[in-house]
């Protein structure tokens, strides 16, 4: 049970340190470590990010967004691993600025030959990345309708003042 | 594995029957604030056979049933369905059609069923062990996951290497 | 120091129902309550809110969005009791929709004649209702600069490329 | 009262010398994720006396100092300046313009300084009692204190009503 741990433990990162790199820079630092490699079935994982050149003492002192792309990566990470039949991201994107939506985007892209994705968004850069789109809105007080949702711009705007009731 | 459909029926604010269909490689859900778009994931996971109410927002699995408006009254029953295509026999049946689906009613019974053939919860479960699909997949993520993970609250971090191990 | 709390929470209380319905919609029910009267300055507070005709147990079973329009409301309610000379506001437009945003930006224009606001935020729409926009950005690697902004919608998605550097 | 302006200098992200104005009603501040926004709300809690680090994101109050990059050396010491204009006698000063610094150098020597003058913690903290204006003041907010309000974690309620009552 350790040794198989261990195995996969350590090719998470491996892939981590890839997928970490490939949504900040390619010469940043970060790691995953086993605090205590005499109990490596029960001890805490630690988490070392060191974006764009930073230095933080641990990842508590990073930005809401940079922590949030840090998560990012450590759950693609999980996926390189052992990829999901869907992974379900229910408003992950709403820390992150523009650029690193567009980064979030492309790896769900990515990942999306061996997984389905669905993304609940409020992001029209995310909508606009999806390859159909559902409205989800009020039918009547209290009562939740779905329609089909033609993604333009204008259009959003126009069908979620219309959900609005 | 590729999903299919949900039907929803009963279930939260979906008073009403709805069916969304995912056969997308990636499907966006969009929609204003309180409209429904987290009980499209909460039905997922309820159907999957989550136990937890909090992690529904739930106080009682009973709450999950559509409690009524000033304008509408409660239903009899909730009741959600999941359809997927066994594309790569990742669940383990004969079966190339899968549906599973849970009914909860006021009376506190419930039922599962796959196939629309009454079974037991564990039924289901099975089907999934190893497919990195469950309840609380590694692979079904909201934003207090992520903070979760960010401070390994109750040791978030190991719990989900081990779904991905 | 009882009646001068009481005094104070009763008047919050009536804030909150008029600002409640500011947000949400004007038939709508919420309160505050005390829960234990008979302890009524240790006592725990519970906030009840039952947007556009909704009948939820507690705030909890509420969407992110709702949730935090409604926490809006109760610090807006605080305001009116005792405005502060200044509010920061970092990135609590987050998890709210268009429309919600709209309503968010005009109660703080209503309440900017007497306190000034510094609001940080990622969104466009509340980028283009503040009186002056300051851009934080990476002066060099790991180290922050300001610049003045002027905000046109365009103007920001390229200043924001360069901000990244 | 009114705001003026901010200065910041060595200060966690901000290792050159930084000033923002604050002459509008409403001020946005925008920017890239990990630019140093909430760097901004920081400074302004740690000049008004916040004594915990934890609010600050940090593990000790050391980590304030800029403490270096790939490319820089650590800062000698973090301070921070807030100008008021004292509109309306809302601090108890005969001052028309006050001016409250704070410096910590390496050697974990601290200072604050009123109007340019060495001065005590309690001289500025007794300044702005009952203003509303305080390190923890009901008029900061950000979204982990609204997550906060909605579950009342510690009583955050009550605490937030006390501060304004
Ligand atoms: N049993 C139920 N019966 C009726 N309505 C319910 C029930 N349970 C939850 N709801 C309502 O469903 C709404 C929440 O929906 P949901 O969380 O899916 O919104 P959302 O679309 O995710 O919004 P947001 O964008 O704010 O996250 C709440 O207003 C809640 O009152
Ligand atoms: N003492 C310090 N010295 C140098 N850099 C620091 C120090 N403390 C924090 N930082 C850096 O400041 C950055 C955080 O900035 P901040 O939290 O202000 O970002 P932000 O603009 O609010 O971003 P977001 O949009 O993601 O919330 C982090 O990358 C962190 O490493
Ligand atoms: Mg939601
Ligand atoms: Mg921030």
């Amino acid at each position: 049970a350790t040794s198989s741990f261990m195995d996969s433990f350590n090719k998470v990162r491996g892939h981590f340190q890839t997928v970490f790199r490939s949504l900040f820079t390619e010469d940043d630092d970060c790691d995953l470590i086993l605090l205590d490699e005499m109990d490596p079935l029960e001890c805490d994982i630690d988490i070392v990010a060191k974006p764009k050149g930073k230095k933080p003492k641990s990842i508590s002192q990073l930005s809401g967004g940079e922590k949030t792309l840090t998560a990012i990566a450590l759950l693609f990470s999980l996926y390189l691993l052992k990829p999901a039949p869907f992974c379900i991201f229910d408003e992950v994107d709403a820390p992150l600025d523009d650029v690193n939506i567009e980064k979030f985007n492309r790896i769900v892209r990515k990942f999306s030959t061996d997984s389905q994705f669905i993304i609940i968004t409020h992001n029209k850069l995310t909508m606009a990345e999806v390859d159909v789109l559902y409205g989800v809105y009020m039918e009547e007080q209290g009562v939740s309708g779905v329609t089909a949702v033609d993604f333009r711009k204008y259009d959003y705007d126009n069908i979620l003042t219309e959900m609005q009731g | 594995m590729k999903l299919k459909s949900l039907e929803i029926n009963g279930f939260k604010s979906f008073a009403n029957h709805t069916i969304i269909n995912f056969n997308e490689a990636i499907t966006g859900i969009v929609g204003p604030n309180g409209s429904g778009k987290s009980n499209v994931v909460d039905a997922i996971r309820w159907v999957l056979g989550e136990q937890k109410g909090r992690e529904l927002r739930l106080e009682a699995m009973s709450d999950v049933i559509f409690n009524g408006t000033k304008k509408r009254k409660v239903a009899p029953l909730a009741q959600v369905s999941l359809s997927f295509e066994n594309t790569r026999n990742v669940i383990p049946t004969d079966y190339q059609n899968v549906t599973i689906s849970r009914l909860l009613y006021r009376s506190g019974e419930s039922e599962y069923r796959l196939n629309n053939v009454p079974c037991r919860l564990k039924d289901i479960t099975g089907l999934f062990l190893d497919t990195g699909i469950g309840s609380d997949s590694y692979a079904i993520i909201a934003l207090n996951m992520v903070e979760d993970l960010l401070s390994n609250k109750e040791n978030a971090r190991r719990k989900m290497f081990e779904q991905a191990a």
